[in-house]
C-alpha cells in the first residue's frame, strides 16, 4: 500500500 | 490506464475548445477571466517539478509543458481583448465579480494544513490541487448570474468536468491495481467533481435532451 507523493499524475 | 488517458484527453479537449472558439469567433462572451487566471496559477505552482530532476515520463513532461503554456496563452489571449475589443472586455469584467481572494486564501490554508512534506514544492503542489478544485467557481458564478450559457462555455465546462470525473475512476483503478492512493488529490478531486455535478445535470437537460433552456 503506497501512500504519498508519486506526483506522476497531471 | 484508460480512465487517466481519457481524462487527460478530455482536459486537452477543453483547452482546445476554448482556444479554438475564442480565436475563430473573436468572442469572449461568457468566459471568466478569473477562472482562466486561476488555472494558469494552478499549473505554475504545480509543475515546478519541471525545473527539478523529478522525471516521470515523456508523456508527463510534454503534457505539463502543454498545460502550462496553454493556460498562460489563454490569459494573454483574453488580455488582448482589452485593446482589441474594449466593450466585450469591459462586459466580461463587469460580470466576472466572484471574490477570488477567498479561494486563494482557502487554498493556501488547505495547502499549509494538508501536504505530503513541509517543503516549498510540496506545499505549492498541495495549494495547486486545492485551488484547481475551486478554480471553476468564478466561471460557474458568471454562468448562473447571466442566466444564459454560451455553447462555448457549456462544452468547455463539460469537458473539464468529464476530466475530473474520469480521474476519480482512475484513482479507484490505481487503488485496486497498484495499491496506490494520494489522499490529497482524491479528496480535492471529489470536491472538484462535486462542484460540477450541478452543472452536469444542467448540461444533460440542455444539450442531451435538447432543451434550449436557461441556467437557473
Amino acid at each position: 500500500f503506497v501512500y504519498g507523493p508519486g506526483h506522476d499524475e497531471l | 490506464n484508460l480512465f487517466r488517458i481519457f481524462g487527460d484527453l478530455s482536459h486537452l479537449a477543453s483547452i482546445g475548445i476554448l482556444l479554438h472558439t475564442v480565436r475563430s469567433t473573436q468572442s469572449i462572451d461568457g468566459i471568466s477571466f478569473k477562472t482562466q487566471a486561476l488555472y494558469a496559477l494552478v499549473f505554475m505552482t504545480r509543475y515546478l517539478d519541471l525545473f527539478t530532476w523529478h522525471w516521470v515520463s515523456l508523456y508527463n513532461f510534454l503534457m505539463k509543458v502543454f498545460f502550462l503554456a496553454s493556460s498562460v496563452y489563454i490569459v494573454v489571449l483574453l488580455q488582448q481583448f482589452r485593446t482589441k475589443n474594449p466593450i466585450a472586455y469591459k462586459e466580461m469584467v463587469l460580470q466576472d465579480t466572484f471574490k477570488i481572494h477567498f479561494l486563494l486564501l482557502g487554498s493556501l490554508v488547505a495547502g499549509l494544513c494538508f501536504h505530503h512534506r513541509f517543503t516549498l514544492l510540496e506545499i505549492l503542489w498541495s495549494f495547486s490541487v486545492w485551488l484547481e478544485s475551486v478554480a471553476i467557481l468564478p466561471q460557474l458564478f458568471m454562468l448562473s448570474k447571466s442566466g444564459r450559457a454560451q455553447s462555448l462555455t457549456v462544452h468547455y465546462i463539460f469537458a473539464l468536468g468529464l476530466y475530473r470525473f474520469l480521474y476519480i475512476f482512475n484513482w479507484i483503478w490505481r487503488y485496486v491495481s497498484e495499491a496506490r492512493v494520494d489522499k490529497i488529490a482524491v479528496v480535492a478531486g471529489i470536491v472538484q467533481t462535486a462542484m460540477y455535478s450541478d452543472f452536469f445535470y444542467i448540461y444533460y437537460k440542455k444539450v442531451i435532451r435538447g432543451n434550449a433552456g436557461n441556467l437557473p
